[in-house]
């Protein structure tokens, strides 16, 4: 028996919303210690990982580990049914074929069972080793949003340069180009509202705008975004969710030919 | 122009 129980089903709405854009299908794995995804898109180029914890949760039973192959879009669906307040709980048997959410409104007098049948899914899993990052990066992620947004106008990809001065987000293209740069700030009251950079060595690196424009659908997760890069190694773009645990997006970075 | 490199090329499949 696997039961799951959020007393708000908003992070799940948020969560699938950040997820949709890049995948079409993903396992998710169920143990005692919580439910766990990692799933490349389709071109492999970029990788969601997703974890939640069982301490997160309101409620949360899981007897057996379940690798459980669900279409985004169908989920998707599924949460756009449940109104942000509602309680959400998901249910499963132990060898199981289907999975259930069920939505209960907070005055108890509305509820709503939608049965997803699961996939089978070949379970690849890609080792990520340990990095030591040259660049962390915590800044407001409605302001990474915006960057991104707005230099996606210039070019199909964005170069992020960091120093100990700031982060220089540029772009160019047919038209022109543009950049913005922020600066560390100094002395911020609302952590919210800070750009902090731990620099070991400056890096310089240039990904897609594609993918980027996909990572910030997880904004509504949380202020601030972390950046972290390597020379010639893949971006972990990190989101925290609330008290129950995180989304990181890993991206291949663009070389040159 | 710079090419999209492949997540394969940093992480292995285990």
């Amino acid at each position: 028996m696997f039961e799951a129980r959020l007393a708000q089903s908003a992070i799940l709405k948020k969560v699938l919303e950040a997820v949709k854009d890049l995948l079409t299908e993903a396992t998710f794995e169920c143990s005692d210690s919580g439910i766990q995804v990692q799933a490349m898109d389709n071109a492999h180029v970029s990788l969601v990982s997703l974890n939640l914890r069982s301490d997160g949760f309101d409620k949360y039973r899981c007897d057996r580990n379940l690798s459980m192959g669900m279409n985004i879009g169908t989920m998707t669906k599924i949460l756009r049914c449940a109104s942000s307040e509602d309680t959400v709980t998901l249910r499963a048997v132990d060898s199981p074929d289907n999975i259930i959410f069920i939505f209960e409104s907070q005055n108890k007098e509305k509820l709503a069972e939608y049965e997803m049948k699961l996939i089978n899914m070949d379970l690849e899993h890609l080792g990520i080793p340990e990095t030591m990052y040259s660049c962390v990066v915590k800044m407001p992620s409605q302001e990474f949003a915006r960057i991104c947004r707005d230099l996606s106008q210039f070019g199909e990809a964005i170069t992020i340069a960091c120093s100990k001065e700031g982060i220089k987000f540029s772009a160019a293209g047919d038209y022109g180009n543009a950049n913005v740069k922020l600066a560390q700030t100094a002395d911020s009251d609302k952590e919210e509202e800070a750009v902090l950079i731990d620099m070991q060595e400056p890096v310089k690196l240039t990904f897609a705008c594609r993918y980027l424009n996909s990572f910030v659908k997880a904004t509504p997760l949380c202020a601030q975004v972390k950046l972290s890069m390597s020379s010639d190694v893949p971006l972990v773009c990190e989101y925290q969710i609330g008290e129950i645990g995180h989304i990181r997006y890993y991206l291949a970075p663009k070389i040159d030919d | 122009t710079p090419i999209q490199n492949d997540l394969l090329e940093y992480f292995s499949l285990i």
